[in-house]
């Protein structure tokens, strides 16, 4: 999956990729004090691509400990769970479905949003391909916008940077390749070779998405992220991130 | 010598042959248009009487009938009831009856017609009617009645089934003990089946050497569509709409439950055997996280607890072994026993027992109307109505005839449920399990149809206090064509613990190709679909009218519309007459309950529609943009553009 962190200070889009595998969980927002945890599992492509298997988010958790509530996205069902009760939503569904302070709206195969309080909201997008491509297969993306409702220890692949760390781009200078611009970028005490990139905003063109012109961080974000990718797998859908 | 004294069996030629006996049904989004027709010719040297006796289910609408006798053609017409009297009085057919008489058989009527034909005539019979198929424990079930009485040279049943929402599954079921085996033919596509039922002379006869016919009984099909929207499917067309809603994949709601049985001196024998047979699978159907008690009444009134308790393994044996012990005597105290049980619902709910996310059924299981205690039909209805809380529903079951059935009724649909007539044989505890298993999964309460739009009109009931898993709730309106591209619907609804708000949007022309398509489909199915639920609606106010005024204000409105759709309903008769008009006949609707749309698991109120709730209109994730504008390029490197970065 692609990742596209805006930092609202440095008013700057940094990006970077995780290339993992199928069934791997990534955890994307994990905060035990609030007690919520988002959680993403990939799916790959039908097939690999120049020797590369592509991978995408295909199911999205959301727990809420507070309420008791878990909430599975996947690309053709919604199912709420709560305590021993469960109901199960589809994206044909135009609904909204109100579990005390947990709100989730399903727009007809199009998103799903969960609020909590009605402060904190996350939206999830379905992209719907063609049933028959040789190797595009329908997969999630989602959205967190900013907030100051997660507590100071919250993590996870982008709740850490809801408490935006303070980065530093300078030196722009043609790339290796004259075609692609590079920056030196300082961040949490790294000195790193990012390359000027164009990532997609879908939310307000789900077919062609937005152009979100961004700092590409390689190597899976190493240095911009806390510690590898490989630290955010998670074992369930529901896990919060075990910190070291 | 005569044939026969040589002592060879002369064969007994039949004296009227059947030459033909057709059935067509076409069932177009559950709207079920059905044509019977016969044809003989009598062969004997004297005239013959000949019967047309049609079993058509009850609730069905008959809309035409046509007879040929010898080349004089009868028509019918539709009438209020006493014009047609009046008409039938002023020229009786000699020789000529028609009528529909109650049938003995479940929850079907007669339409009968004898003629007296002279010899060597013919004579050909048509009936029309209509009905809704209701969805019960998760299916639409068709059931044909064929008794053609003899061997028909040409014996065709054709079916067909044409579902926009496409089909899920379809079955016929053996209905002949294996008589017909293979002779059903079932050609079944995406949205559409056919199924026919043509068998020869020689299948038809009960035996290789028979003269008898074995085509007597009913040819059943059952099926159920795909449902893709928990909002339902919203069919709009030539200026009606139709709205079916059948939600699943949803927590059933906890339910409290109280088990209301007659145990008086009638209910002895096979009745109270298989109350009691039916009763101990209902308990062990509960759930456990519902909770129930029983109220046994003859002139006494005895519960099983004084309260409601969980329904768990062990109070569940208790209750069965509790049932029985009993033993049926005495007289009938309905009155009483409804009170009480009415107390120890209210008492559970005064005292914060109930779960507040729950359903509250009585369910009322009589044979006979009361004969102890208050016996004034009406001020049982009016104390049931003042003790009994908005948030529970009666179901009232009535076993066999001598109940008053309109009673029963009335009495539960003035508290949010309906009644239902089980038949006294072998059969009730089947019965009242078939019923029971209908109320069993409360899926979601007070659920609400809103259709915004100004220009729909005429809706019928839209708010229901239960939804039931495996039925179906049907809604139906009026538009303006020219003022609406589309129908938005939003249903709001209470499940196990979550408020739900569904919309669901149906475009003019969804259906319009898919119906010129079908030769078979009925392009007014919309229509007649919205005619026969407001009717049946109407009857079903009617007999709950508070005032005179009222009544007469609704008698008016059902007139009205059952000659403007053509229909014999109670308060219209069918003419039969011929073109000479001196030669009359009379098919009036029997003396039924009818109770609203036979089938139907909901009796519902209208209320106006509201939009989608404050709550369900949150506003949306807001679209924080991520600096979506162009970053300042750090070179212009001509001609100024940002590249793409890697696995984009």
């Amino acid at each position: 999956p692609h990742f596209i962190i805006y930092l609202p200070k440095s008013q700057e889009n940094i990006c970077f990729n995780i290339d993992s595998e199928p069934g791997k969980i990534l955890n994307l927002v994990s905060d035990p004090e609030s007690g919520v945890s988002v959680n993403g599992q990939l799916i790959g492509a039908k097939k690999p691509q120049k020797g590369k298997l592509h991978t995408y988010f295909g199911t999205l958790g959301f727990y809420i400990r507070s309420e008791d509530t878990k909430i599975e996205i996947t690309t053709e069902t919604i199912t709420l769970s709560r305590g021993s009760h469960t109901s199960i939503l589809s994206w044909f569904d135009t609904a909204h479905v109100a579990y005390q302070r947990v709100l989730v709206s399903v727009k007809k195969e199009k998103t799903v949003t969960v609020t909590l309080n009605k402060e904190l909201s996350f939206s999830v997008l379905l992209h719907r391909v063609w049933k028959k491509h040789p190797i595009n297969v329908d997969f999630l993306g989602i959205y967190i916008p900013p907030t100051s409702k997660f507590s100071p220890n919250a993590h996870g692949l982008i709740g850490q940077f809801m408490h935006e760390p303070s980065v530093r781009i300078f030196n722009g200078r043609p790339g290796r390749d004259p075609k692609k611009p590079e920056a030196s970028m300082e961040v949490k005490g790294h000195t790193l070779t990012v390359t000027r990139g164009l990532q997609k905003d879908y939310r307000t063109d789900i077919v062609f998405g937005t152009d979100v012109p961004c700092w590409f961080v390689h190597n899976s974000g190493k240095g911009f992220i806390d510690g590898h990718y490989k630290d955010y797998f998670v074992p369930h859908l529901y896990s919060f991130l075990k910190r070291p | 010598s005569l044939p026969g004294e040589s002592g060879e069996e002369r064969e007994d030629v039949d004296q009227v042959t059947l030459y033909s006996y057709k059935v067509q049904s076409t069932i177009t989004s559950r709207m079920a248009n059905t044509i019977i027709q016969s044809k003989l010719v009598n062969n004997s040297p004297q005239p013959q009487n000949v019967v047309f006796d049609v079993e058509i289910p009850k609730g069905a609408f008959i809309s035409n009938f046509s007879m040929t006798i010898d080349g004089t053609t009868f028509t019918s017409s539709i009438k209020e009831k006493t014009v047609g009297r009046a008409l039938y009085s002023q020229a009786r057919a000699k020789g000529k009856t028609a009528g529909l008489v109650r049938s003995k058989a479940l929850d079907m009527e007669n339409f009968q017609t004898e003629v007296n034909v002279l010899p060597g005539a013919k004579v050909q019979f048509e009936l029309h009617y209509q009905e809704v198929k209701w969805r019960k424990l998760g299916s639409y079930e068709h059931r044909l009645h064929l008794k053609p009485g003899r061997l028909a040279k040409h014996l065709e049943v054709d079916v067909w089934i044409i579902e926009p929402q496409g089909l899920r599954f379809l079955h016929v079921p053996d209905t002949f003990e294996g008589h017909f085996d293979g002779v059903p033919v079932v050609l079944k596509g995406p949205q559409k089946a056919h199924v026919s039922f043509k068998p020869t002379v020689a299948q038809q006869r009960k035996c290789s050497n028979c003269s008898e016919t074995a085509v007597d009984g009913q040819l059943v099909v059952m099926y159920d569509v795909n449902r893709e929207e928990k909002a339902g499917e919203l069919e709009v067309f030539n200026g009606y709409f139709v709205h079916f809603f059948a939600p699943d994949n949803l927590e059933p709601i906890p339910k409290n439950i109280l088990f209301v049985i007659d145990v008086s001196g009638s209910m002895w024998g096979v009745k109270m055997k298989q109350t009691v047979e039916a009763m101990k699978t209902i308990l062990d159907d509960l759930r456990a996280e519902d909770h129930f008690s029983v109220v046994d009444f003859n002139h006494n009134i005895r519960t099983w607890r004084n309260d409601l308790v969980s329904a768990t393994k062990t109070q569940i044996a208790d209750a069965k072994r509790y049932i029985e012990k009993i033993q049926p005597n005495g007289g009938t105290n309905i009155n009483e026993a409804l009170l009480r049980a009415i107390f120890i619902l209210n008492e559970a709910n005064n005292m914060g027992l109930l779960d507040p996310n729950s359903v509250s059924l009585i369910i009322l299981v009589s044979d006979g109307d009361p004969t102890v205690g208050e016996l004034k039909l009406s001020k049982i209805q009016k104390n049931v109505k003042q003790n009994i809380q908005d948030n529970v529903s009666l179901f009232s079951l009535g076993i066999g005839f001598d109940v008053d059935y309109d009673f029963l009724k009335r009495l539960s649909n003035e508290n949010r449920g309906i009644a239902q007539r089980i038949y006294g044989n072998q059969d009730t505890s089947s019965q009242l399990k078939k019923f029971y298993n209908q109320v069993s999964t409360p899926l979601l309460r007070n659920v609400q149809f809103n259709y915004p739009h100004t220009s729909v009109t005429d809706v019928t009931q839209n708010s229901f206090h239960n939804y039931f898993g495996g039925s179906e709730i049907v809604v139906a309106g009026k538009f303006d064509p020219d003022k609406l591209k589309q129908i938005q619907s939003i249903i709001t609804a209470t499940s196990a613990n979550t408020e739900l708000v569904l919309e669901t949007l149906a475009q003019m022309d969804d259906l319009e190709e898919f119906l010129s398509k079908d030769k078979h489909a009925d392009p007014d199915f919309t229509e007649k679909l919205w005619a026969y639920l407001t009717i049946n609606q109407l009857l079903a106010e009617r007999s709950l009218a508070p005032t005179a005024a009222t009544k007469r204000r609704i008698t008016k409105t059902i007139l009205q519309m059952s000659l403007e759709h053509h229909i014999v309903t109670p308060l219209t008769s069918m003419v039969i007459e011929n073109d000479a008009g001196d030669e009359r006949m009379l098919a009036d609707s029997p003396p039924q309950d009818h109770s609203c749309c036979a089938g139907a698991l909901y009796y519902g109120e209208k209320v106006p529609s509201n939009g989608i709730p404050s709550w369900a209109n949150a506003a949306p994730t807001p679209v924080v943009p991520m600096r979506l504008a162009g970053a300042p390029v750090l070179e212009s490197t001509p001609p100024p553009h940002v590249m793409r970065v890697e696995n984009d």
